[in-house]
């Protein structure tokens, strides 16, 4: 990471922005939970909080504009240059600028969020069918009134669930109308306009009154964009109109004829050839929320990094399950510090627990989080039972017995990193050594021997007979068996000899469990067993759950995520993961650390 | 279905990138970015200025480093990206 030089940051934790204006693209609900979600990335791993203000001078002001928009920085039309934003400081310093001519979603097409009808505003179902026809954006069939309208569901024909779409004849932005819709035709400077215009300004924002006369009453408001709305060209946020004549042929969809770089585009009146007013038909667009996180970052002082997988790297690319790269975790905790509870003063009694969500303490060391005390054995709630002689559970009709592993498994693919993995299907500790599964695949780390990760090895040549993909392990600490599990089957592996498959009702785990996403044995002969957000007690000698389960994980397992995707035991702590971070917990059920299960436990470089 | 006459190419009025070359995409881009300066441009031959930019610039994006305006390059700097400058303020 980089930061700007002098090291530029605020000189106060509590930072305020304030959005000056809204992209025509996007319904303004959504433009503002893309911001409040792209400073939380910020706000989740340092001390800084950021707060919305809707007038005066805040910290970071946020503007969408295009062409020259009165910084001395212009930008450049479609594509290109996104965005920008002014590191810390008075004035400008701190403001991020967002390119208009780009067409703002939130990175994988046009957002249609609805208003009114019978859907509560959700977003626009396409394509959806109605009176048996598919549609693939607003219509305004079936109305008189020429509002625009779509589905939200596959089907109105069936679910006749419905909403309206951006249009200037439902609702204008900003101006001085409240939202008021447009009035046509209306009068401006003497002339009568019958649609939105650009006419008066320098902006290409378009406009229209919001009562007959603007002349005369000088109410006007901004236009939102339909979604059949063009995106730059020279006629930004007009629609286009179909057909229209282009070199004398007539167009009734979105072509690239005309161009070498395969775009689309459209023209906005019914003749390019005499009128030439056109624009780039919708794309996917970029998502506002992946970059505003970025101009966010300059705006706390941030420069840009050469690690191509940080979020400050200078071009653009979209990710579906966006997390914060180390790299610019370091960065920002450069600056201004972890997060309270990454320091050893923080006292959860006073603070309280991180959030699930909440990233890692990954800076100046400080981030290994207040250590338990002497550690406090998992209590066992009944008299635990002796153990069994491996291999001595007899096998049934659908069970199939079938040679076990050898000892030492010989590397399939040393070039198949586990660093490379951003996640694992299961993770359990086998015979002292950490074993993480992944496709058909799996890797071991053992503490004691300091060897690092070895692998990866072949399951099918280590426990025959099991399918690529499990979701969770665990070795019983008395017997040695192994027990996996793959959606609703287990095997149990002894020796020489596999139990399995069999169903998990088998276990006496009712249907409400899906796949079994991980396991912490207790003690002597119990195992809990996690699914969902909940988790069974198995008692491994009977291979029945406990009477009073499934409880609640949340009951006793607080602070940790509900959804975690793998849990178990090592080090005698309980770790549940979800995405790249595991989250650690003590037997007293105190969570002491949020880590990456790749830089923490994995140790990649 | 194929093309039975050579694709007619338009001029579109109000498109901002048009008719640039690639050298010149190229010198506006490490211009721009930071890699390079109007001064260092003037005072050194345009070959070896821009080969040291070009690396300059690879180095930083995390590209091979082979000083020359090669495909990659090229393609990096037609990609979407923010405004702020690389290097320098």
């Amino acid at each position: 990471f980089l930061t700007f030089e002098g090291d530029l940051k605020w000189d106060h934790m509590d930072l305020t922005y304030r959005v000056m204006n809204y992209s025509p693209d996007l319904d303004r609900a959504v433009i503002d939970d893309a911001f409040k979600r792209a400073f939380k990335v910020w706000s989740d791993v340092t001390p800084l909080t950021f707060t919305q203000i809707y007038s005066g001078e805040a910290d970071i002001m946020i503007m969408f504009g295009s062409r020259e928009h009165g910084d001395g920085y212009p930008f450049d039309g479609k594509d290109g240059l996104l965005a920008h934003a002014f590191p810390p400081g008075r004035g400008i310093q701190g403001d991020a600028h967002f390119d208009d001519d780009e067409l703002w979603t939130l990175g994988t097409g046009l957002v249609v969020k609805t208003r009114h009808g019978n859907a509560n505003g959700a977003d626009c179902h396409f394509p959806f069918v109605f009176e048996g026809r598919s549609y693939s954006q607003c219509i305004t069939e079936g109305r008189t009134d020429g509002l625009p309208w779509c589905a939200t569901t596959a089907s109105y024909d069936r679910d006749k669930k419905y909403g309206f779409c951006p249009s200037e004849l439902l609702y204008t932005n900003g101006g001085n109308s409240d939202g008021a819709p447009c009035v046509f035709p209306f009068v401006f400077d003497g002339t009568s306009y019958n649609a939105c215009t650009t006419d008066g300004r320098s902006d290409s924002y378009r406009w229209c009154a919001t009562t007959a006369n603007f002349d005369q009453d000088k109410k006007y408001g901004f236009c939102p964009n339909r979604d059949t709305a063009v995106i730059g060209g020279n006629s930004q946020g007009d629609p286009c109109v179909f057909p229209f004549t282009f070199l004398g042929q007539s167009y009734s969809a979105c072509t690239s004829q005309g161009r070498q770089d395969g775009k689309l585009w459209c023209a906005t009146t019914s003749n390019y050839d005499t009128d030439k007013k056109w624009g780039f038909c919708p794309d996917r667009g970029y998502s506002i929320f992946l970059v505003a996180a970025h101009e966010f970052g300059h705006s706390l002082g941030l420069d840009h990094s050469s690690v191509r997988e940080a979020l400050m790297y200078p071009m653009y690319s979209y990710v579906q399950d966006f997390q914060l790269d180390p790299d610019d975790v370091r960065g920002i905790q450069y600056l201004y510090g972890e997060q309270p509870w990454c320091s050893q003063e923080w006292d959860p009694m006073v603070l309280g627990w991180p959030q699930p969500h909440a990233l890692p303490c990954i800076g100046s060391g400080r981030g290994s989080g207040p250590e338990p005390t002497a550690p406090v054995p998992a209590p066992t709630e009944e008299p635990q039972p002796l153990p069994t002689e491996a291999g001595s559970t007899s096998t049934t009709e659908e069970e199939e017995e079938t040679p076990a592993p050898t000892a030492e498994p010989i590397p399939v693919d040393p070039s198949r990193d586990a660093c490379v993995e951003n996640n694992f299907d299961a993770i359990t500790e086998i015979n002292g050594e950490l074993h993480f599964f992944k496709d058909g695949k799996y890797w071991t780390l053992s503490s004691f021997w300091d060897s690092g990760i070895q692998g990866a090895f072949s399951i099918a040549d280590a426990w025959p007979g099991l399918p690529a993909v499990i979701d969770a392990a665990f070795q019983d600490v008395l017997t040695k068996r192994v027990f996996f599990f793959a959606g609703r089957q287990f095997w149990v592996f002894s020796g020489k000899s596999v139990l399995g498959p069999r169903g998990i009702e088998k276990l006496g785990i009712g249907k409400e469990a899906g796949r079994i996403s991980g396991a912490l044995q207790r003690g002597r002969g119990k195992v809990l067993l996690f699914s969902g957000e909940s988790y069974w007690r198995l008692d491994v000698k009977v291979q029945r759950v406990d009477k009073g389960y499934p409880r609640a994980t949340d009951d006793i397992f607080t602070g940790v995520p509900l959804d975690a995707h793998n849990v178990f035991l090592y080090q005698d702590k309980y770790h549940f993961c979800r995405g790249s971070f595991y989250w650690r917990m003590t037997p007293r059920y105190q969570v002491d650390r949020v880590g990456y299960v790749k830089y923490d436990i994995l140790q990649c470089p | 279905p194929l093309q039975s006459k050579p694709q007619a190419v338009v001029t579109f009025p109000g498109e901002l990138v048009s008719g640039l070359s690639d050298l010149e995409l190229a010198e506006s881009y490490l211009l721009r970015f930071g890699y390079t300066t109007a001064a260092e441009a003037r005072t050194s031959s345009k070959h070896v200025s821009l080969a040291k930019a070009l690396r300059k610039m690879q180095k930083q994006l995390g590209l091979e480093e082979t000083g020359e305006l090669d495909a990659r390059t090229l393609e990096a700097m037609r990609a979407p990206r923010c405004g702020v400058p690389d290097v320098g303020t």
